[in-house]
């Protein structure tokens, strides 16, 4: 989109479909378009490039408006360990992501512990502790189809024990319309929240780049189950745009804490909303 | 829901006798928006609406339905019509084996496909093998034996240590289920993405050396706009014969079903819907379309 040419009917047009193309939801599509033509005429913008501008600098203040910006930086607790819990729908890539903020957190000298809480999908253990073994990172793990609260438990304590940094549990994916597997979730929670004697200090919650309008019923569902604190969207090195995180921040107020950008340990990033709103135009 | 959004364009109605052009302006103002917040793709939204305003405008409104049922029945009968119609199964070769050959993005749930497949074909008396083709995810390899041990179907790998490529992986597995009487092969690959062009070619070489009956593209039913691009961008590299919607049992609308069927025409085969192995269903066009529709 190169947003030259005249500032006429035509350009809004295209503006309002690329924002649609790039899953940004309509309703919040017609609000920032409606927006931008309040500006054109109010700052009397008078070419495509200015209006341009206008509308990406309301994108970037869409995703960095206060009540997000307080909570944009990942936490790092005083009380070591700092616990994140990983969660989210199947196959988005919570177990790859936690690799990947393991290799983060390894290369800056920190000591990571991590909990295989997935004990139910075939082979899930396994998969983590390639990846604990390739980040050189230490990891928890019980029997398959044992209690996965019991795994993130025993993390904890093990995180205690031998001075970790950061202990990141992973879980099972879950569809969050499943009231059984979300009342699971809600249970892992509340045990970790007893067994560390305060809530986690971060849920992130995983969300894969290729998905639609379902993200907002994902993360309203993940939100009333437990307190998710941030999101990780994954698969930005695809053709998706991920646009849906723009209604996520409108509406739900959460924070984009970290992009995934690949199938490797380093394919990491922490979240720049000046470039992921570049992006959308590109 | 989309009937009841209509309700109200279609309030100012009653004792009217045929749609006018304004009135379906508005009416196809709500489908659009229906069909957005389903997923389907922004431009077969367009090209839709286009196709169904001329059938919708001058409708008679008939004593027996109301305006609002008879927009909402030439919506759903364009619909259906455009997913295709009830498939009851894939193509079985009258050479076993049966090559079933699966790819898609990453995540999407080839690898449990595969299980139900495999699963699917046992219970009708069949003798599958599943092929481990994904050398790349950890642990990917194991996921299969694990589901090969859960439903007994038996799984053939290659040992990490032989650095065999996925094409001739699958060719070997070819030659072990004529020697050994399987006739129905289904080949796991790993996600990748449509624009990585050596993983798209490794695909193509597959395909080429061992020229599946199915070659099945497995799609996440979350899938939002970009469903159009990677389907196109496989179809245009693969023969595909068909496509798979998997995680139906979310909440999700599905409209990247009908995006895929507007760009490629290959048919939807199956649903899946759930995590266990018997949870994958047949393809009924009319039960996608009033999902989609809200
Ligand atoms: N291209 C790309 N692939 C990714 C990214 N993140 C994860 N993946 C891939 O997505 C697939 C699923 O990743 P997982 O980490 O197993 O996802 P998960 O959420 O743990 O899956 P379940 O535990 O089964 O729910 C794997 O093939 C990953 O390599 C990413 O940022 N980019
Ligand atoms: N709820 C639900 N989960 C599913 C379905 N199909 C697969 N899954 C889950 O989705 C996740 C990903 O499935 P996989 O089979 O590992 O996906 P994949 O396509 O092989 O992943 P890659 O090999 O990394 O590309 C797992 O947690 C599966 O249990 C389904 O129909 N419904
Ligand atoms: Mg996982
Ligand atoms: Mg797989």
């Amino acid at each position: 989109f190169t947003g030259r040419g005249a500032l006429d009917e035509d350009f809004y047009e295209e503006l309002e479909t690329l924002l649609i193309q790039s899953d940004v939801n309509i309703h919040t599509t017609e609000r920032v378009i409606g927006e931008l033509r309040k500006a054109v005429r109010e700052e009397r913008l008078d070419s495509s490039e200015k209006a341009l501008d206008c509308l990406k600098r309301s994108l970037v203040a869409i995703l960095t408006e206060p009540a997000i910006a307080e909570k944009q930086a990942l936490k790092v607790s005083d009380k070591p360990p700092t616990l994140f819990l990983v969660v989210g729908v199947n196959g988005v890539g919570k177990t790859t992501s936690i690799a990947k903020m393991a290799d983060m957190y390894a290369r800056s000298g920190k000591k990571v512990i991590l909990a295989a809480g997935d004990t139910f999908r075939a082979a899930a253990i396994d998969q983590l502790e390639i990846w604990a073994q390739r980040t050189q990172t230490e990891l928890v793990k019980h029997k398959e189809g044992t209690d996965p609260a019991a795994v993130v438990f025993d993390a904890i304590r093990a995180g205690r024990a031998r001075g970790a940094d950061y202990v990141i549990a992973d879980t099972a994916g879950r569809l969050h319309n499943r009231s059984n597997l979300m009342d699971e979730l809600k249970k892992i929670y509340r045990v970790t929240e007893k067994e560390l004697g305060r809530a986690p200090d971060e849920i992130l919650m995983v969300l894969d780049a290729t998905t639609g309008q379902n993200a907002l019923s994902q993360a309203k569902n993940f939100m009333s189950a437990v307190n998710v604190t941030g999101i990780i969207l994954t698969k930005l090195d695809g053709t998706a745009k991920g646009g849906i995180v723009l209604t996520l921040a409108n509406e739900l107020k959460l924070p984009i804490k970290l992009i995934g950008l690949g199938e490797r340990a380093q394919d990491i990033e922490i979240f720049d909303p000046v470039k992921f709103v570049d992006g959308l135009f590109e | 829901s989309l009937s009841e959004k209509l309700q109200d364009v279609f309030q100012r109605l009653r004792g009217k006798g045929r749609l006018t052009e304004a009135d379906v302006t508005e009416a196809m103002r709500e489908v659009r928006l229906a069909l957005l917040e389903a997923d389907v793709n922004l431009q077969v939204v367009r090209d839709f609406i286009t196709r169904i305003k001329d059938r919708a405008i001058g409708v008679d409104v008939l004593e027996s339905l109301s305006p609002v049922q008879q927009v909402v029945k030439v919506v759903n009968d364009e619909l259906v019509a455009l997913l295709g119609g009830t498939q009851t199964g894939l193509q079985l070769s009258p050479t076993p084996p049966t090559v079933i050959m699966l790819c898609g993005l990453q995540g999407t749930g080839k690898t449990t496909l595969t299980g139900k497949l495999a699963y699917y074909y046992k219970k009708q008396g069949r003798n599958p093998l599943m092929v481990a083709c994904d050398i790349y995810r950890p642990a990917a390899v194991k996921q299969l034996e694990v589901l090969g041990e859960q439903i007994k179907v038996p799984v053939f790998t290659s040992p990490a240590q032989d650095k065999k490529s996925p094409p001739s992986i699958a060719r070997s597995a070819i030659e072990h289920a004529k020697a050994n009487g399987n006739d129905i092969v289904i080949l796991d690959t790993a996600g990748r993405l449509a624009i990585d062009e050596d993983l798209m070619d490794e695909l193509g070489q597959m395909q080429a050396w061992v020229t599946p009956h199915e070659v099945l593209l497995v799609v996440d039913a979350m899938v939002g706009q970009d469903a159009v691009n990677f389907a196109k961008q496989f179809y245009e590299r693969l023969p595909l014969t068909g496509f798979v919607m998997t995680k139906m049992d979310g909440d999700t609308r599905g409209g990247a079903a009908l995006s895929i069927r507007a760009v490629t025409s290959i048919p939807i085969k199956f649903m899946s819907v759930g995590e266990k192995l018997d949870a994958l269903e047949p393809f009924h066009p009319d039960r996608l379309a009033s999902r989609i529709l809200g």
